[in-house]
């Protein structure tokens, strides 16, 4: 099954 | 201090019905422009992004930056108590303890007046980049939200496949599969049906079906909605408010098999 990424991994925290 | 009136509660109250499931707690951060959230559920896999800009409100005033702390909880039980076509006035002063909040019928003389308890959040912000989607799909809000209930009953997992042919929406499931396949169509009695699909190259990606369900609470604030879609990034599911304003979804993707 496809794996679940997280918003981190594309946006950049500020 | 901030003082933003809104011409009927049900605007408002449809904003925070569309996100109370993915989020608990959010800042709304009141400056000039208007009144804007940031926030990630729990997972960290959808975040919402919501602008109310300031020509939405009539009138608003907001001298400095205030952000107010919110349980959306708590505001959707004082949310409540508002009716639908009710006029709704949020006041805070600049280092607010509470929200107060008005609601005025416009037809008798009743007013209603409610304070909610604000809380520090210390809230991760991500920023997010401007970005030139491979695909983008405007379509009625109410078809993807059918599309999306439909699939849910099948499947956790859709597929989201646009190439020139169109847009596939596909799922696996235990039962079996299934699929829904839309073309760009106009249609000349009611534009608002019309399916439209930009695309600069072709592009599929794996989505929650979960979490687009819950993207689709929105849809009753517009029409349409536009789902933007590059590969490997988050998808975009946006919703336009009246004034330029927005409710946005992003979603990351599922990766690999």
């Amino acid at each position: 099954t496809a794996q679940q990424s997280r918003l981190e991994g594309f946006f950049k925290a500020v | 201090m901030l003082e933003a009136r809104l011409e009927q509660a049900n605007l408002l109250k449809k904003v925070v019905d569309s996100i109370t499931n993915l989020v608990q707690d959010c800042n709304f951060d009141c400056n000039d422009s208007g009144i804007a959230l940031q926030a990630m559920d729990n997972s960290h896999v959808a975040l919402v992004a919501m602008m109310l800009r300031s020509d939405a409100f009539s009138p608003f005033r907001c001298d400095r930056n205030i952000a107010l702390g919110i349980n959306l909880t708590s505001l959707t039980k004082v949310l409540r108590c508002a009716q639908n076509e009710d006029i709704l006035t949020l006041k805070a002063e600049d280092a607010p303890d509470v929200v107060n909040l008005v609601f005025e019928s416009a037809e008798s003389d009743r007013l209603s007046e409610y304070d909610i308890k604000l809380m520090d959040i210390d809230q991760e912000h991500l920023g997010i980049p401007d970005t030139e989607y491979a695909a983008s799909i405007t379509m009625p809000s109410a078809e993807f939200q059918r599309i999306t209930r439909d699939l849910l009953a099948l499947s956790e997992s859709v597929s989201i496949e646009c190439t020139k042919e169109g847009v596939k929406f596909s799922c696996q499931g235990d039962i079996g599969s299934g699929s829904v396949t839309l073309r760009s169509h106009t249609n000349v009695d009611n534009e608002d049906r019309n399916v439209s699909i930009d695309l600069s190259e072709p592009v599929s990606l794996m989505f929650s079906l979960k979490y687009l369900s819950n993207f689709c609470k929105a849809s009753g604030l517009s029409s349409r909605v536009k789902l933007s879609l590059s590969n490997e990034v988050p998808l975009l599911v946006e919703y336009a408010l009246p004034s330029n304003s927005f409710l946005r979804f992003y979603l990351a993707p599922k990766i690999g098999d």
